[in-house]
């Protein structure tokens, strides 16, 4: 270590490719993945985590140049100096990346020729990170081009260049010999070229639960969409009520800075005061921005005049703006704009007649009714009402996640309809069409 | 070692105070290297490189330069080649 080291101070790092190579034989999309695995590399070992983000103000911007690129250091055409990126700190630049577009980036290609995107991406963020180069024979951080480092899914780093940037973060808890933490990897991360073409024939996953057959840990509406979590998944239905994939998404890889550990959420929602997403888990909390955990979380849920034991439920109710919280038979109020309790509670559930006393979670949705949901059923509260609508419980997976009725589980609600009229919620379909075997989706944006 | 090129060693003298090998080189003055310094910067840099440190600008040395590379520097400008790591 010949620099002295600098580091980054906060743990959550965006990035972002700004510029792609002009003429190069590698897409966007292959590019951005394997910016995606080189700093994997890194935070696989290490307490930090990346995000990639659209806007210019991530930490890490990727950009592919040419010559002299306004940052004293040009490049020099084909061969020479291939890429540099600048070390953490305050100044604007800190972190950033170039690679030459000059050169020849490949992946997956022979030592022969080119450039290996992969092998040089692993170099230059440990440069973002603070790291210097290195004589060690086989660290990654020496200053020349040794060829690839193999398969960028099994690639890990050399001893030496994980001490050194163990020193600068420490060691994630999913690695370290003391800690006996079992942390399965999200297991579905960008795609790389071979398997694009055979995409949609992933089979789904294996310990992923049934939408038509569970209960969900929590419920939320978020920026108009509903999110049904159930274990490491969620289910995403769009604002017009339309399931997005039959197949639930990994929830660490949608909301990043969830640690990998967590298996499941007690509870979500969407402050009404800025539009942040809560997430609960036991007594402590996560606040996002967008789909990034924000830093300084997690924190006590005692931060909301909470006791300890989590919370089963939470809901902004669209009547008062104010926030309920559930936990067994009791409820609390509490104002997120002035960010206190309501003086007065808790006070014994339910609030709403009908409605039952436990909950698994609620949530307001656009009609500004509010729906409460505990095992296989939900019930319909009408705005400004105090009572569950005539006709409910109804069965959450028909009227939520495109089940039929045959592969609703044990409902006792099948074939019956709200007075509302609304057994099948509009722009859903009794018969799920996922019957004959093809995905059911809808694009969103 | 045939005696390096007078190119050779301008590319070299260059290419060590890019990568922080030798001071960078005083715009003013053109601040020639003294010999000895000179065999000192290759020398660390040989030794950075896995190579012998022979201090002399051989083959072996001047492949490696002409070797596809990071920009950053290997040693701090400030870092005099002689400092022990």
């Amino acid at each position: 270590q010949t620099l002295a080291p600098t580091k980054w101070n906060k743990r959550n790092l965006s990035w972002r490719v700004r510029t792609f190579p002009r003429d190069s034989a590698l897409g966007r999309d292959t590019v951005r993945a394997l910016m995606y695995y080189a700093l994997k590399v890194w935070s696989d070992i290490t307490p930090l985590n990346f995000h990639e983000v659209a806007g210019s103000a991530a930490d890490i911007q990727i950009d592919f140049s040419k010559a002299d690129h306004n940052d004293r250091y040009p490049f020099d055409g084909p061969g020479g100096t291939v890429a540099h990126a600048f070390f953490p700190g305050d100044h604007h630049a800190a972190g950033d990346t170039h690679f030459d577009d000059d050169e020849a980036w490949t992946f997956r290609s022979s030592d022969a020729h080119g450039m290996d995107l992969f092998a040089v991406a692993v170099h230059e963020f440990g440069h973002a990170l603070g790291l210097s180069h290195a004589a060690a024979a086989n660290s990654i951080m020496r200053p020349y081009y040794q060829g690839p480092v193999g398969d960028p899914l099994r690639y890990g780093l050399p001893y030496e260049d994980r001490v050194r940037i163990w020193q600068l973060y420490g060691v994630r808890e999913s690695v370290s010999p003391t800690v006996q933490l079992h942390t399965p990897e999200p297991k579905e991360p960008p795609l790389l070229p071979e398997s694009l073409d055979n995409r949609s024939s992933i089979p789904p996953r294996k310990d992923a639960p049934h939408r038509c057959s569970t209960h969900f840990d929590a419920v939320a509406q978020i920026r108009g969409e509903a999110f049904f979590f159930k274990g490491k998944y969620f289910w995403r239905l769009n604002r017009d009520r339309h399931l997005v994939s039959l197949q639930p998404a990994q929830m660490h890889r949608f909301w990043r800075g969830l640690p990998l550990h967590l298996d499941s959420v007690d509870a979500v929602y969407e402050r009404t005061s800025d539009h942040k997403i809560v997430f609960f888990k036991g007594d402590r909390y996560w606040v996002f921005k967008d789909n990034n955990v924000e830093e300084g979380y997690p924190r006590p849920i005692s931060d909301f005049s909470l006791p300890p034991g989590g919370v089963d439920a939470a809901f902004s109710w669209a009547h008062n703006d104010r926030t309920y919280f559930f936990k067994d038979q009791l409820y609390w109020r509490y104002d997120d704009h002035m960010r206190r309790m309501d003086p007065g509670y808790p006070a014994q559930s339910p609030l709403w007649r009908g409605v039952p006393s436990t909950l698994d979670d609620a949530m307001r949705w656009s009609d500004g009714a509010s729906y409460f949901f505990r095992g296989q059923k939900y019930w319909k509260v009408l705005d400004g009402e105090l009572e569950a609508a005539p006709g409910y419980p109804q069965s959450t997976a028909r009227d939520w996640l495109v089940c039929g009725d045959q592969q609703v589980d044990g409902s006792d609600t099948a074939g019956t309809t709200g007075a509302d009229g609304a057994h099948a919620p509009p722009g859903q379909h009794d018969q799920s069409r996922s019957e004959d075997g093809y995905e059911v989706c809808s694009c969103t944006s | 070692a045939p005696a390096p090129r007078a190119e050779d060693l301008s590319l070299g003298a260059e290419w060590l105070s890019r990568f922080g090998y030798l001071p960078p080189a005083d715009p003013a003055t053109g601040q020639l290297q003294t010999q000895e310094e000179l065999s000192k910067a290759i020398a660390a840099m040989q030794q950075f490189g896995g190579l012998e440190a022979t201090g002399v600008l051989d083959e072996a040395t001047l492949a490696l330069m002409k070797t596809p590379r990071c920009s950053l520097p290997d040693l701090p400008a400030s870092a005099p080649a002689r400092r022990r790591r």
